[in-house]
């Protein structure tokens, strides 16, 4: 029954749909949607950091007029060696991206290594459900920092993120270092990677996907507890939970299969 | 003729629409007598993920008004109609030889892209832009 209480005339013959029809018909929708089925999230808090920035990008996307050039409306903190990825505040990526992508934060361990203290944070995304034919354009790693009142306003610390290459139960992981900074103990705000290759090989080998690594060290070079320096955890507010992004562009034509 | 643009669509959406499947159909037919068909033009069809109760898994839109188009592509065509010069000539050849030669359809000729934001099902969130959903124009084709 498609309009039985509506107030406008519809030349249409009203009748009322079996329920049959009706899954059809939603099936029908879904596939525009590309969607095998309706997803079942466990978790659809909307006041999370990654469906609150995921709504900016919507909202900028879809209400800058003219819907194919937005800007990009998260900016990130600027640390001492300025833009953290030039690449990614210019908006091209945002514009030809067929798909964006936040991925929740699977596992966060803090971990600290002994003999030499190495202290250290661990996080996972699962990038195995990327839609067929979709590539890696940009991806960014997000993490919050808190304004830390304990440190002196001046204070600086050396934080570094890598791509866990090869784990063994005996001792440290093999990592890659993906970018090293520095930042300031009075900064607050989004801190900004560039995962974009990293990404781009999870996605071809997901087999090879462990994670990465956050690491903190002082100006004299000891390792430091990363809550120290205020970088949000998963113990944090929800508002500031670290995720990742990725911004994708279809690389075929999709062409729906014979039903 | 379409009643007012999406917007005001949703101030007038009757509240608890009875069928769980609520695809909103709405043509307001002048002369809409079957004898008399009407030129093939736009009408507003909208698509409400909110009464679909989506919205667990759909973050943004509450739906979209898609459209959709009917009307008669008959001769004489007129230049209004939106029609390619083919469309023209095969209503001329439906004139002669109506039975076997079928008129030109009124289809959409200009269609637009919406974005939408959703969860799947590991609660990832998901921004995609899907092409050719909205109906901008109608024309004989």
């Amino acid at each position: 029954n498609f309009t039985s209480d509506n107030e406008f005339h519809s030349s249409f013959i009203h009748r009322r749909l079996k329920s049959q029809e009706r899954r059809e018909m939603q099936r029908e929708i879904l596939s525009i949607l590309g969607l095998p089925h309706r997803p079942r999230p466990h978790l659809h808090g909307k006041h999370n950091a990654a469906p609150m920035f995921m709504l900016d990008l919507y909202n900028a996307m879809t209400t800058d007029g003219d819907e194919n050039r937005y800007s990009y409306p998260y900016k990130p903190i600027f640390t001492t060696q300025g833009p953290p990825i030039a690449s990614l505040q210019d908006n091209n990526f945002l514009n030809d991206a067929d798909m964006v992508m936040s991925f929740v934060n699977l596992v966060e361990h803090d971990k600290e290594f002994l003999p030499v203290r190495r202290h250290h944070r661990e996080f996972r995304f699962d990038l195995s459900r990327i839609p067929e034919g979709e590539a890696v354009t940009a991806a960014e790693f997000r993490i919050y920092k808190d304004f830390i009142h304990e440190r002196f306003d001046n204070e600086t610390f050396r934080i570094s993120i890598y791509q866990v290459l090869e784990e063994h139960s005996d001792r440290e992981s093999d990592l890659f270092l993906l970018d090293s900074r520095v930042i300031w103990a009075a900064e607050e705000g989004w801190l900004v990677f560039d995962v974009t290759a990293t990404s781009n090989h999870w996605v071809l080998n997901p087999g090879r996907n462990l994670g990465l690594q956050l690491a903190l060290e002082s100006t004299n070079g000891e390792s430091i507890s990363l809550r120290v320096a205020g970088l949000i955890g998963r113990s944090g507010p929800q508002n500031k939970q670290p995720f990742m992004v990725a911004f994708f562009k279809a690389t075929e034509v999709h062409l729906r299969s014979i039903r | 003729s379409a009643l007012g643009g999406s917007k005001q669509r949703n101030a007038n959406q009757p509240k608890g629409a009875k069928s769980q499947v609520t695809l909103r159909m709405a043509n307001i037919a002048e002369n809409s007598s079957s004898d008399q068909m009407q030129a093939c033009k736009k009408h507003e069809l909208y698509v409400s993920f909110k009464d679909l109760k989506w919205q667990d898994w759909i973050i943004a839109p509450d739906g979209y008004a898609a459209y959709y188009c009917e009307g008669e592509c008959a001769f004489p065509l007129n230049s209004y109609m939106n029609a390619t010069n083919h469309a023209i000539m095969q209503t001329l050849v439906n004139f002669i030889n109506p039975k076997s030669v079928p008129k030109p359809c009124c289809v959409p000729t200009q269609l637009n892209a919406i974005s939408v934001l959703y969860y799947d099902d590991s609660s990832n969130v998901i921004l995609k832009k899907y092409r050719n959903m909205v109906v901008r124009a109608c024309g004989c084709h």
